[in-house]
């Protein structure tokens, strides 16, 4: 049975979406099978891996909504493959707040696909709202993107009652993984301050390396590429490498 | 009467926050009377202008939930006045859900405020839910804050959407004041690519000058101050001084 992970935090643009397909890509590398989950209806995850709405057989939409079986809208790219979202997620979560058992959506979607991979990554929108629920409720582990400024660091703190809700009501094994500093800028006191601080503010590990700022990344979804195949030599690439050999490890 | 504008932007993490309050900050320097409105559930507002939820009498969920007036919950930190944000405010966007005229609770509660301020600007959370449709039906023009990058500006098109439908219904005077170019890296092929294809893509006005990339901005929110406290003559500090003194014209 493969480890389930949400990528998750409410703060904006912290590389939650990068983070999954980067590595996705780096654990497909691996021999791994992986399955991405986009679950925000702004549908960056499914845009940064090249497809648009118009070549889509169907989106996470028609699965929570419409029951449609989630391998009927699966999309492969390469060797990653995607449960896609569009921008009618948006009346999914509408669609779930008046359903009984609204928080299980995803995870009984997932149910009959799960034996066919290691590990399935969930992007989460940028709220602690229903469709992070469902992801979280879905998920073995958290993995928390953190880009290494004030206004990022303080919103962990609510994602750690937002999980500690999760435990009590929906989804009691639900772990942390821990924090991976995203976009890190190691020149500046600020990004080393806040790193230092993570073990003993939050009570979070930091899973090694920080991924370094790149403007490598920043070009990889216009190319509809992740930035290992964009640039496979930066330290962008390889800090997500050594991160998804950390991740593989604890899959076994 | 005074001018409103919502700053608004779905994609995360493109300096909304930081506009409003930089922009308020500026605007205030030039004598204006200025009202900050924190519609994000995540208070990244609040937070930086150095507010917790324990100092406040009040917030705007109370406004929209419980029909407090808002001139109650009102706070002011120097020159600037601000209608704060809570978690709480996620429960509003629960609560405005099934009401009728659910899209005119932000517009209703600020108008007994407006006569006594120049500018209102409505910092608006990263989705184009309940929250953000308030902040447009209450404004009369919308400032994008653009990240160039491609995740940030593919968001803008179904911005523009969403806002011909406000027009449509709820706001049909509702008008774009334009991009600002934030957190800007000038050197980059990328940034200079994205800006410049603004008004084709896009069909919206630059509002110069950029705001430069700078550790100043991301220093401020933790010591509780705007840029233009914090490093009053940085660049990005200028560059803000700069975009208020074309929207304080554009405010006469
Ligand atoms: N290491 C990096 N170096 C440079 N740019 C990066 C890096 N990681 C991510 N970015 C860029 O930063 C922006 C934000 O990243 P991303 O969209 O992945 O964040 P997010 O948390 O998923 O945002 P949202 O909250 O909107 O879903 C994107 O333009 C992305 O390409
Ligand atoms: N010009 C700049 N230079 C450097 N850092 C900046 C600049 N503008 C904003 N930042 C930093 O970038 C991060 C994101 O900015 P901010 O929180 O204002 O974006 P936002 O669009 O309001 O995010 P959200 O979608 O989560 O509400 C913050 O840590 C902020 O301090
Ligand atoms: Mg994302
Ligand atoms: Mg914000």
């Amino acid at each position: 049975m493969p480890r389930v992970l949400a990528v998750a935090n409410q703060k904006g643009g912290v590389a939650k979406t990068t983070t999954v397909h980067s590595l996705g890509a780096a654990l497909v590398e691996r021999g791994l099978r992986v399955l991405l989950v986009d679950l925000d209806p702004q549908a960056c995850l499914t845009f940064s891996m090249g497809l648009e709405p118009q070549d889509l057989a169907g989106s996470l939409h028609d699965v929570i909504v419409h029951h449609r079986p989630a391998e009927e809208v699966r999309a492969k790219v390469g060797e990653l493959h995607l449960l896609p979202a569009t921008i009618d997620l948006t009346g999914a979560e509408i669609y779930l707040l008046s359903k009984t058992g609204r928080e299980y959506a995803l995870a009984r979607a997932l149910e009959p696909l799960l034996p066919q991979y290691d590990v399935v990554l969930i992007d989460c929108p940028p709220s602690l709202g229903i469709l992070t629920i469902n992801a979280l409720t879905a998920a073995h582990e958290v993995l928390v993107p953190l880009q290494c400024e004030s206004l990022s660091q303080r919103g962990v703190a609510q994602l750690l009652e937002t999980i500690a809700d999760v435990r009590s009501f929906t989804n009691k094994d639900l772990g942390v993984a821990g924090v991976v500093a995203t976009m890190y800028d190691g020149r500046t006191r600020l990004a080393q301050d806040v790193l230092a601080s993570v073990p003993a503010t939050l009570g979070l590990e930091v899973l090694p390396p920080p991924v370094p700022k790149s403007i490598r990344v920043a070009e990889a979804p216009s190319l509809s590429r992740s930035v290992l195949e964009h640039a496979p030599r930066s330290a962008a690439a390889e800090a997500y490498r050594a991160l998804a050999a950390t991740i593989a490890e604890r899959c076994r």
